[in-house]
């Protein structure tokens, strides 16, 4: 096992100073064993600098800088060992418009080796969807679900009304 | 595998049989604060072997059982349904043969579970053993709870080596 | 200290009640003591029913319900003890888009008293402040203030661009 | 008491000086992720008397200087100037007279900090008690820091007493 550890771990690496530099549009990000001796127990450290930054600790980076530095991580891990789906429940909630941009166009990339499912607010997020369904409690406390074909549903109000408590 | 569709009923807020299809490409899931979106979520992590309520947000896996709202009662039973399809990749070996993959959970308020997979009655293990393999087993990288997204980050460096590990 | 505890919690109690149904619309809340008899030592529990839901505990709201259950909470602090000034730093990420109405609406009727500075992505919100301060980094890494007063810039692009990374 | 201006020098990503006015009402802070809005909280906890890097997001003290960027090398002191306006309410004793009272501290890379109010040098404790009255402590509910809103909700009840103490 201390021979496929070694192995993903050099895999998600590389994959991880692709996909940061292609989320923060520059600047680069790597992953460092703490004890590389001592593969069996070896943590993992996580540097990250974006564009026109000195490298400084991760702890000092913003909350939008963290989401976006751990969804690149995450999303190394999984182009190097794709899951059935994968799930992201309001992970754009800190971004601002931009990087939500950036953030929703990967997913859309990503969707192409499996399926992605997204909770969000964010209406630019919501757009770049193929298939939405909308959770609404007509009836208080008790949950349904509308389905609604993005192509189709120009995101007026109406699935704003829809929507509406 | 590529998930297909998930059936919920009696679950959290779902009092109603609701039917999630997914398609190939970007599911959104939109709607106001409070309406039941992470609770699908729930109902995904505790369909595929989730044995901590507090995972769940709740203190004891009965918590999970709809619990009544202002115009209806409580109910006795929360059941969820997982059907996958089989596109021949991450398929655990005994189910290789299999167009479809049917898993599904019970809990009865008196504490009772079922599990099955395409309808033959199994454990709890036989459900958590066919997704471990998969790499959406219920502490993998493949869901992200609400929340949670920096925590990768702002974690201690040998708890994201176990995320390592599994990916190998 | 123990007759000032118990008279600053009846009156936090009873704001807390009155604040809650206005930023749900509707619903009730309430706070109890762990241990009545115990005042020097007690706990406090928090008691939320958003409208049209049974009583659940507090650790199966939503996310966007466990923030607005939290901010009517700190405002009923504030309205027993109003400070120099209430600081909020992007309170209204969780929210969804009625509920950032509701909550910027009660921002700007608590202004009223104190100042409120409030950091913030949603642009309903920048839409309801008094001013605003954009902070850019023009030079990569080195951050500048620029002031804008709401009522002259419509949030046009043009504040959008001034912002863009 | 009314909060007027803050004057930022030095401290983490504002190399250069930067001066912000509170009108009456509600003053928004707008700008891209990164780019420096939750640093303005940090340095209002700081010159307000924070003592424990980590509510600063650092290891050590030092860690609140300007560090460099690619264009520009690290500075050897921080900054930060609090102005506020004495409407007579939530005014310690001893500052009653005064229309304004400024509050400044300092840091340098070499470990000293200074200390002032109205351009007088104090102590550390003069300025965490001259604010500990008024309500905006370092660990009172008037600054809700990024994330951190739901804590009050998810907190034990023990803790939450805490924070009804200070109100008291
Ligand atoms: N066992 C149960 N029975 C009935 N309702 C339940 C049960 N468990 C949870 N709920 C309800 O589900 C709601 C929470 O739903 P959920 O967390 O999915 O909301 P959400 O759509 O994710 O909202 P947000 O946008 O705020 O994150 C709560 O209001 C809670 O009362
Ligand atoms: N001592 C320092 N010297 C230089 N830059 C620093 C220092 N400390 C922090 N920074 C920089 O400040 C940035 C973080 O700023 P801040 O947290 O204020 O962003 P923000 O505007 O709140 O963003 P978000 O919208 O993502 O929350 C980091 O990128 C970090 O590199
Ligand atoms: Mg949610
Ligand atoms: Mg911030």
């Amino acid at each position: 096992t201390k021979q496929r550890f070694e192995e993903a771990f050099r895999a998600i690496n590389e994959r991880f100073s692709q996909v940061f530099p292609r989320l923060f549009r520059g600047g680069k990000a790597w992953l460092e064993l703490t004890d590389p001796n001592d593969l069996l127990n070896s943590g993992v450290e996580i540097f990250a600098q974006p564009p026109g930054k000195k490298l400084a600790s991760i702890a000092l980076m913003s909350g939008g800088e963290k989401a976006l530095t751990a969804t690149s991580l995450i999303f190394a891990i999984f182009l190097i060992k794709p899951s059935p789906f994968c799930l992201l429940d309001e992970v754009d909630a800190p971004l601002d418009e931009a990087n939500v941009d950036r953030f929703s166009l990967m997913v859309q990339e990503m969707s192409k080796i499996s399926q992605f499912i997204v909770i969000t607010h964010n209406r630019r997020t919501m757009e770049k969807s193929d298939q939405l369904y909308g959770v609404t409690m007509e009836q208080p406390g008790i949950s349904k679900t509308v389905h609604v074909r993005v192509k189709e549903a120009s995101l007026s109000t109406n699935l704003g009304s829809e929507m509406a408590y | 595998m590529r998930i297909k569709k998930l059936e919920i009923f009696g679950f959290k807020s779902f009092a109603d049989r609701v039917v999630i299809n997914f398609d190939a490409g970007v599911t959104g899931i939109v709607g106001p604060n409070g309406c039941g979106k992470s609770n699908v979520v729930d109902a995904l992590r505790w369909v595929m072997g989730e044995q901590n309520a507090k995972h769940l947000r709740g203190d004891q896996m009965q918590d999970i059982i709809f619990n009544g709202s202002q115009t209806r009662g409580a109910m006795g039973l929360a059941e969820v349904t997982l059907t996958l399809e089989n596109d021949g990749q991450l398929v655990p070996q005994e189910y290789a043969h299999f167009e479809e993959i049917e898993v599904t959970r019970r809990l009865y308020r008196n504490g009772n579970s079922e599990y099955e997979i395409n309808k033959r009655e199994c454990r709890l293990r036989d459900i958590t053993e066919f997704f471990l393999g998969t790499g959406v087993g219920t502490k993998a990288y493949s869901i992200i709870e609400q929340g949670r997204v920096s925590s990768i980050v702002q974690a201690k460096p040998e708890e994201r080596r176990q995320i390592i590990e599994e990916a190998a």
